[in-house]
């Protein structure tokens, strides 16, 4: 269960205090990350709190559920040493997503390998 | 089944049930092996689970699972990408043959996998950075995933001496036909219709006919050397040829 990564995350985000708008984004986000680990965590108190809290926090700020979220970036975890993540997101997904594309300014092109497994 | 391993090692194992293929950071790939025929040593792959790990803001967690003449086009979840992060769509399943050929690509990793279904059997070939394939968990823990490291020496299968057996007909039953219907001569002409080259498949083509009589393994040679033009880095190595006693690559013939 990684309910505790989503609340950090959550924390992370919203450490700076902005706009109501951004809070809310970020709120949906958590939203977001708690759903993904329902399967895992269901009987876990922090996640059963994390969703009240959710929408208790939601209604306060007068937040509707549908709209743009954030994926906080400050506390995930640090990738391996060629798939640095970079700022810059695209349409489909943030650089470190595009594991050639991140690797543009690398000295070296990856090597790639092969494995195959057919037959009796 | 027949294993080319990352390193172009080119082996015949029994490795009968569960094995791992693959395990590092990023996913996990296991196999089922069934015998093909009773009381026979060799066996083919029928069930493969691969598991892509959750990775940052690319990819939630998926599960692919295929088992003989249930090839799905979807992860188990029914989903056909990464989730709903942002990155979502750099992990994705396309269907290129319905039933019997999917290619997944996960391009947050640099990794393509495709997966067939040939007879009744199926097949597995994937294209990984080096990076990636060494981005294993615990080191002590990685001699078992077979596209690392191989098939362990118990489990491998003498192609020679199944060879020379054949050859000399040790195999034919009380009647004097070939146990399953093909003579060494037949499987080698069988073999070369779709395998011109003599390389180890075309070896393994004809191992196969011999050990299973089943003339869906030419194919699954076909298609394993089809995966290997589309997936190997590198063009000079995509025929390997079997070591002599001295373990230098015989000529090709």
């Amino acid at each position: 269960c990684k309910i505790l990564k989503c609340n950090s995350e959550f924390w992370a985000s919203t450490s700076s205090s902005g706009p109501e708008e951004e809070f809310c984004t970020a709120l949906r986000a958590y939203n977001n990350c708690v759903r993904r680990t329902a399967r895992t965590c269901r009987g876990d108190l922090a996640y059963h709190s994390a969703q009240h809290g959710i929408e208790d926090l939601m209604s306060q700020n007068n937040c509707s559920k549908e709209g743009p979220t954030t994926q906080p970036r400050a506390r995930t975890p640090a990738p391996p040493p060629q798939l640095q993540p970079d700022s810059q997101e695209r349409s489909d997904g943030p650089e470190q997503c595009h594991y050639e594309r991140s690797l543009h300014r690398q000295s070296s092109p990856p090597n790639y390998t092969h494995c195959g497994f057919f037959g009796d | 089944p027949h294993l080319r391993t990352f390193s172009d090692d080119f082996q015949t194992c029994k490795v009968e049930g569960a094995w791992p293929l693959i395990h590092n950071k990023y996913l996990s790939v296991q196999v089922t092996n069934t015998p093909v025929v009773p009381g026979s040593s060799a066996t083919a792959t029928s069930k493969l689970t691969i598991i892509f790990k959750n990775f940052q803001e690319c990819v939630d967690q998926k599960m692919y699972h295929a088992e003989t003449d249930e090839l799905p086009a979807a992860f188990a979840d029914g989903s056909k990408n990464g989730g709903d992060r942002h990155g979502a769509n750099t992990l994705r399943i396309v269907e290129k043959v319905p039933g019997q050929q999917v290619e997944i690509h996960a391009r947050y990793i640099g990794t393509t996998i495709v997966v067939r279904q040939v007879g009744r059997y199926l097949t597995f070939a994937v294209r990984m950075p080096e990076e990636v394939v060494n981005s294993v968990e615990d080191r002590d823990n990685q001699d078992l995933y077979l596209c690392l490291h191989g098939c362990p020496a118990n489990q491998r299968i003498d192609f020679r001496t199944f060879r020379a057996r054949a050859v000399e007909g040790h195999g034919l039953s009380r009647t004097g036909s070939p146990p399953h219907g093909f003579t060494y001569k037949a499987a080698m002409a069988k073999c070369k219709e779709r395998l011109p080259v003599e390389d180890l498949y075309f070896q393994s083509c004809v191992f196969d006919l011999l050990s299973s009589g089943d003339v869906n393994f030419t194919m699954a040679a076909y298609y394993a050397f089809e995966d290997v033009k589309m997936l190997h880095s590198n063009k000079d190595k995509y025929h390997i040829y079997e070591k002599d006693a001295f373990g230098s690559n015989a000529a090709p013939r």
